[in-house]
């Protein structure tokens, strides 16, 4: 009798249980109802079944998101476990949308469901592209705008994943400060 | 401990799972 190892049929599981929304903008519609949740995944095999079938974040028609967060999180800063934290941003140009921005929403996308972050994935709630004419964005979202030490760690690692230069830096911000700003651009908490 | 999984552990997987 032939003996299987189990590698060939069991499917790696994830640490977390993983929800992907969409985001589509129609301006008839509140913002809750343009929320959809696509699926949840929770091993390696149907996160990949799951991004392989859906459209790249580049094809996407302006106004709308992919969300991906823990499950039992909804991507929104009323959540209770968005509601005191924040957001290291990466803001693309224009030409960006062709040369980086589906490399850098999957590395986004393997680092959370990878827990790239070690000890400090549990800090993370979710992660946000946004396809926008003026300039899309991508953005993960953490739990706890205090907590320094994890946000700091996460935003270095996630830098040298996407690759950007140690000359450029990037910014995170309190989803507070976000929603209450006057002007187009928040304040950085902590930047890296 | 945590389930880590490095990212080309991770891409090794994405044309496996369209053929299980």
């Amino acid at each position: 009798q032939e003996i299987v190892s189990p590698e060939s049929y069991i499917k790696h599981p994830l640490q977390n249980k993983w929800s992907l929304w969409f985001f589509k903008n129609d301006k008839t519609k509140t913002w809750q109802a343009n929320l959809r949740l696509i699926s949840k995944f929770d091993t390696v095999e149907d996160f990949w079944a799951l991004y392989n079938h859906i459209q790249l974040s580049s094809n996407l028609i302006s106004g709308c998101d992919y969300s991906l967060f823990k499950d039992g999180i909804e991507p929104m800063w009323e959540d209770e476990r968005n509601k005191r934290g924040g957001r290291w941003l990466i803001t693309l140009n224009k030409q960006q949308r062709r040369q980086d921005l589906d490399r850098f929403w999957l590395e986004t996308l393997l680092c959370l469901v990878g827990e790239a972050f070690d000890d400090y994935s549990d800090e993370v709630c979710g992660a946000v592209v946004n396809i926008r004419t003026k300039g899309d964005k991508i953005a993960i979202w953490t739990a706890d705008f205090d907590n320094r030490e994890a946000i700091t760690h996460i935003g270095r690692v996630y830098k040298e994943r996407l690759g950007i230069p140690m000359k450029m830096t990037i910014g995170y911000q309190s989803h507070s400060d976000t929603a209450t700003k006057s002007g187009s651009t928040t304040k950085n908490k902590f930047v890296v | 401990g945590k389930r880590q999984y490095n990212r080309d552990f991770l891409l090794g997987f994405q044309f496996m799972a369209a053929c299980t």
